[in-house]
């Protein structure tokens, strides 16, 4: 059979109601299927294309501008009621490529690629000059202060639960308050705090009804003074379990 | 008659608003 290019279904609007429709479908799946970090929300439709599909619908192409939200992936709040991370915080922004099939108002996405990256560090000193800079996320201080602070976390109650690091999902130096502030994701294992503390090499993830995951904030402050103590600050929430909501991908790339 | 049609008017609209910010 002679092969019919596709053809332009017709010449959509950026901001058309459909459109918007689609990229919400496609942020939806987006943060469904994370494999790290945030979840997002929609900033700007790029440029959309349709095309004709027979024997009906339409095929959909979209470039979605999305940008990283508060909420870490291992969040159970749904990612409409999250708050989008701050400019000045250095905000991380991904583009989208989404390819997706409309029939009879129906949506459904065949392929989403994503590339993210934080806002341009020349961009970011022009926006906000006294702001904090992102860091590597295996910069060795933020490492040192997110195991720091996991430790002391574990420490905190002793009748609770051992967790595990999941991993680091963000982390800057605080340069007016000589410290470091990190932010990660956590998991219970199968051992209480007080085994843990003997026998750390046999805690493992937990499993079934047991699995809660967590997300922390930590902060480390140097001491101005040679002979004070540096200060160390962690608080962690951790979720109800979720039924169905696992983070399999997470949990074998960086626990085990 | 020939009739000049506005080019304008068959641009698409895109890229579309910034919901948040320009980064």
């Amino acid at each position: 059979a002679e092969v019919v290019p596709p053809t332009v279904h017709k010449v959509p609007g950026c901001d058309d109601p459909e459109t918007e429709a689609a990229a919400r479908v496609a942020v939806a799946y987006i943060n469904k299927h994370l494999k790290h970090g945030y979840k997002v929300d929609l900033n700007r439709i790029e440029k959309v294309r349709y095309f004709e599909r027979r024997p009906h619908g339409k095929i959909m192409d979209l470039e979605l501008d999305v940008v990283e939200t508060t909420c870490h992936l291992v969040d159970p709040l749904p990612a409409e009621n999250c708050t989008v991370r701050k400019r000045e915080e250095h905000a991380v922004e991904g583009d989208c490529d989404v390819k997706m099939i409309e029939v009879d108002g129906h949506y459904k996405v065949l392929r989403t690629k994503c590339h993210s990256s934080p806002d341009s560090d020349e961009d970011f000193q022009k926006s906000c000059p006294n702001c904090n800079r992102l860091s590597r996320l295996n910069d060795t201080d933020v490492v040192n202060t997110v195991h720091a602070a996991l430790k002391e976390y574990n420490a905190q109650n002793t009748t609770h639960d051992h967790y595990k690091l999941l991993e680091i999902s963000r982390g800057h130096h605080l340069h007016l308050a000589r410290g470091v502030y990190a932010e990660f994701a956590i998991v219970n294992t199968n051992c209480s705090a007080q085994h843990a503390k003997e026998h750390e090499d046999d805690c493992h993830v937990a499993t079934g009804d047991h699995l809660h995951y967590g997300f922390c904030k930590a902060s480390f402050h140097k001491s101005a003074a040679e002979d004070a103590a540096d200060h160390h600050e962690v608080h962690c929430t951790v979720y109800d379990h979720q039924p169905g909501v696992h983070h399999h991908h997470l949990i074998h790339e960086h626990v085990e | 008659p020939l009739v000049k049609r506005s080019i304008l008017a068959a641009l698409p609209e895109c890229p579309g608003r910034y919901r948040h910010y320009d980064l």
